[in-house]
C-alpha cells in the first residue's frame, strides 16, 4: 500500500 | 505603489486559474522585479510557487516592497467581470487594504474597476531552492495532461519510471491497470511537440492522481512542462511564462 508523504518532511519552514 | 498593467486580462486569468482550486490563500508579494507568491495546500502535499517577471507586464512599476494577501476565490469572481482582451491593471499603495483592478476595453472605451480587500494571510514559507533532480523532462503540457486524466480513472496513484530511452506512466487499479510510453524525440517543424529527457539516474517515483490533476490545470499556460524527479524527493512540475514561471512542488507516495 501506497502512503503519502507531506512536503514539511523534505522542506524547512520558516 | 504597485502598478501592473497586463496587456490582455487573460493571462492573469489564465495563471489564476491554474492553481486557484488547490489554494485558497495566498501571499503576493511585489517588488521591482516582478510579482511572486507561495502556497501549500491544506494537505501539505502541493506546494505552488508563482513568479510573474516585469517583462510579462505591458507597464510596471513597484518602488517599494508590497505583500497583497489574496482570497483566490474572490478575486476569481472579480477577474471573471473583465473581457479577455482588456488592458487589466492592478493598483496597490505601500500599505495596502485592497487591490484595485482596472479593466480597459481598448476598442470601445469603456473602463471598469474593481476594488478586492485584501487579508492578512499567515502561511508557513517553505524553503524549495537548491533542490538537485535525477531527472529532467521536458514534453508537451497538452499531451501529460492527457495521460494523467487517463491514467487518473484507473488509479488513484500515478507510478513514473524514466530510463534513458523511456518516460513510463503506469497506473494499477481495481478495474485494471495502464501505462503511457514517451519516448524523447525533437520534432523540427514544431519543437514544442517535442520530448526532451535528461537523465543523470533513472527514477521510479509514485504520484496521488488528484494532485496531478490539479498540476495540469497549468497546462494552458505554456505548450511545454518541465518536469523534475529524484528518488525519495518531491518532484519539481514547471510551467514557464513568457517571463517567469508557475512551478508545483508534489511530495511523492512511498510503498510501505
Amino acid at each position: 500500500k501506497f502512503k503519502q508523504t507531506s512536503l514539511t518532511s523534505f522542506f524547512k519552514s520558516s | 505603489m504597485l502598478e501592473g498593467k497586463f496587456e490582455e486580462a487573460s493571462l492573469f486569468k489564465r495563471i489564476i486559474d491554474s492553481f486557484k482550486d488547490c489554494v485558497q490563500l495566498v501571499n503576493f508579494n511585489c517588488n521591482e522585479h516582478g510579482i511572486a507568491a507561495q502556497a501549500v495546500d491544506d494537505s501539505r502535499v502541493l506546494l505552488v510557487s508563482l513568479s510573474i517577471g516585469t517583462e510579462s507586464f505591458q507597464e510596471f512599476r513597484c518602488d517599494r516592497g508590497v505583500t497583497l494577501g489574496v482570497d483566490l476565490s474572490s478575486l476569481s469572481k472579480i477577474l471573471r467581470c473583465g473581457n479577455n482582451n482588456d488592458n487589466l491593471t492592478l493598483i496597490a499603495d505601500d500599505t495596502p487594504d485592497s487591490v484595485l483592478l482596472l479593466f480597459e476595453d481598448t476598442k470601445k472605451d469603456r473602463i471598469s474597476e474593481y476594488s478586492l480587500k485584501l487579508m492578512d494571510i499567515d502561511a508557513d514559507f517553505l524553503d524549495i531552492e537548491g533542490m538537485e533532480y535525477d531527472t529532467v523532462i521536458t514534453m508537451p503540457s497538452a499531451e501529460f495532461a492527457k495521460v494523467v486524466r487517463d491514467l487518473n480513472q484507473l488509479s488513484d496513484s500515478l507510478n513514473i519510471l524514466v530510463t534513458k530511452d523511456t518516460v513510463k506512466f503506469v497506473a494499477e487499479g481495481d478495474i485494471g491497470s495502464g501505462s503511457v510510453i514517451v519516448k524523447p524525440h525533437t520534432d523540427m517543424d514544431k519543437p514544442q511537440e517535442s520530448v526532451k529527457v535528461e537523465l543523470d539516474k533513472p527514477v521510479d517515483l509514485t504520484f496521488g492522481s488528484k494532485y496531478l490533476l490539479d498540476i495540469i490545470k497549468g497546462a494552458g499556460l505554456s505548450d511545454q512542462i518541465t518536469i523534475k524527479l529524484s528518488a525519495e524527493t518531491p518532484a519539481l512540475f514547471e510551467f514557464s511564462l513568457q517571463s517567469g514561471y508557475l512551478q508545483f512542488f508534489l511530495a511523492p507516495k512511498f510503498n510501505e
